[in-house]
């Protein structure tokens, strides 16, 4: 574990507290593409499976756990606790032109070919593209809350921060993993425009809108 | 880099 891979676990963890903050505080999902959550249940769950039968380290296991069970608990926050606040007019992403790509390249890129393997490769994919629908819903609407820009940032960060990891680990102990690096480095460019705006705006004191 | 070696990211 180095500072680059710690600081991105931290920044995930960060940015689903500031969506729970969010949502709890402002009653409301607005604004939040339940989309994109669902697909990071799908996600979590896919990759997180092999907790049954692998053990890496209690703050493995730890984390794992709590990323599957917060993101199942959003999802019921939007579609239950906070239903009528969530608009889906607005949340029209088509998510199986992600979900059949994913599966493509799962099938394509993969470690080994079992269950797990490449399950853990779609959810490698499925990750860079997952907050497609929330950005796409960011663009129809052209403005977000300050908050929600935040949980953005911090979940931008995470996977930002993972490639500086892989720098490292490829220096230190040789490990070069293709599929996640190349994942990671599109998941992270599909924040670059985010990045702009909330660098030059949001972190400036305005607030987050887009050029019509 | 064996197929094990990736599982211990999130």
């Amino acid at each position: 574990m180095n500072i680059f891979r710690f600081l991105g676990d931290l920044s995930h963890l960060a940015s689903i507290f500031i969506l729970l903050h969010k949502i709890q505080t402002t009653r409301s999902c607005r604004g939040i593409s339940f989309r994109t959550q669902a697909l990071y249940v799908v996600v979590f769950i896919a990759r997180y499976l092999d907790l049954f039968f692998r053990y890496v380290s209690l703050y493995n296991s730890a984390m794992k756990l709590f990323f599957i069970a917060s993101s199942c608990y959003i999802l019921y926050l939007m579609k239950i606790r906070y239903r009528p606040t969530h608009d889906p007019s607005i949340d029209t992403f088509r998510v199986e032109y992600l979900l059949a790509p994913c599966l493509i390249l799962a099938l394509i890129f993969n470690y080994k070919f079992n269950f797990a393997e490449v399950l853990w490769s779609f959810s490698i994919w499925l990750e860079a593209v997952a907050i497609l629908p929330q950005l796409f819903m960011l663009q129809r609407t052209g403005e977000a809350e300050n908050i929600t820009t935040h949980y953005l940032a911090a979940l931008g960060a995470y996977r930002a921060l993972y490639i500086p990891n892989w720098i490292y680990r490829y220096f230190t102990e040789g490990l070069v993993d293709p599929i996640a690096v190349t994942a990671g480095i599109v998941q992270t460019g599909l924040y670059l425009d985010f990045f702009y705006v909330y660098f030059t705006k949001v972190l400036q004191g305005q607030k987050f809108e887009l050029p019509a | 880099s064996d197929s094990e070696a990736h599982h211990d990211e999130l």
